[in-house]
């Protein structure tokens, strides 16, 4: 099971993630062993120069909606800094202080988890984005209901055509970007089924409206079928956008 | 885009300092 939900994220923090495991297991070894840690004001400095960078940068974002929530996170962060500021201090007066590593550990983790958050709060703007568009489709969808002549559906397969090719896009980018095996294959099954049924919905409203055009039988047979694919499509997609929002935890929540 | 280099800079020099803390106690041993 992957820790990281996007393959931008685990890039990020999976190489800082497997060297704070490392010095955790230094740390409980060295409380054995009694190994010390020299001045580390150094490297701090420079965690705190890039903690003040992601402050400035937070403040200049938007104070409403979700990003706002990428504000708390970077508080967070400063607070772990502060943490790793005193673990420098502690450690430069005593390279053996045992409250010295607790602080150097619990700042770093501080730092991995605040910047883990900030970027899933990034994350999910983005997701948001695809869903905005997957929602359009969606709207779009229902005006097959009163496509009624074949000026109507031209206009129609038109609009749609575009909009279906852009959340096709997003969503394959987007299932590319994804660690979770399963989210990724159920994401690409999804659109593959709703890629399948776009030329069968056009297919049958091109029936509805001949048929009704030409006042032959089978109006509301043609009408049950093209109903049918309409609430298919809709359906896979919404299942997509419900995909889209799930994480590796809500995947074990709802298992 | 700024907030995404901003958390890899975080991440860049806390690997950087968590690194250093290991290395310093690999040398003491």
């Amino acid at each position: 099971m992957p820790v990281f939900h996007t393959k931008t994220i685990e890039s990020i923090l999976e190489p800082v993630a497997q060297q704070i495991s490392h010095l955790v297991i230094m740390h409980e070894e060295g409380e054995v062993d009694g190994k010390g840690i020299p001045d580390l004001s150094a490297p701090v400095a420079a965690v705190q120069a890039a903690v003040s960078n992601l402050v400035r940068v937070s403040k200049t974002l938007p104070p409403s909606g979700k990003l706002s929530q990428s504000f708390s996170a970077s508080l967070r962060v400063e607070n772990a800094c502060t943490k790793l500021v005193q673990a420098a201090s502690m450690l430069k007066a005593d390279p053996y202080s045992v409250p010295a590593r607790d602080y150097l550990i619990d700042g770093s983790r501080g730092i991995l988890s605040g910047t883990s958050d900030l970027l899933l709060t990034f994350d999910e703007a983005e997701v948001r984005k695809i869903i905005r568009v997957c929602k359009g489709i969606l709207e779009y969808l229902t005006v097959a209901e009163v496509v009624e002549t074949m000026e109507d559906l031209i206009t129609y397969t038109k609009n749609l055509g575009p909009g279906m090719t852009k959340m096709a896009k997003m969503i394959d980018e987007r299932q590319q970007e994804l660690t979770h095996q399963e989210h990724r294959v159920m994401l690409v099954n999804s659109m593959n089924t709703v890629k399948e049924l776009l030329p069968i919905l056009i297919s049958g409203i091109k029936i509805f409206v001949t048929t009704k055009t030409s006042g032959s039988q089978g109006v509301e047979e043609a009408l049950k079928n093209r109903n049918f694919t309409f609430e298919k499509m809709s359906a896979e997609i919404n299942e997509i956008i419900r995909v889209l929002q799930l994480t590796s935890w809500d995947e074990d929540a709802w298992a | 885009e700024q907030i995404l280099e901003a958390a890899k800079s975080i991440a860049a020099a806390t690997s950087a300092l968590v690194k250093a803390a290991s290395a310093a106690q690999r040398e003491l041993v």
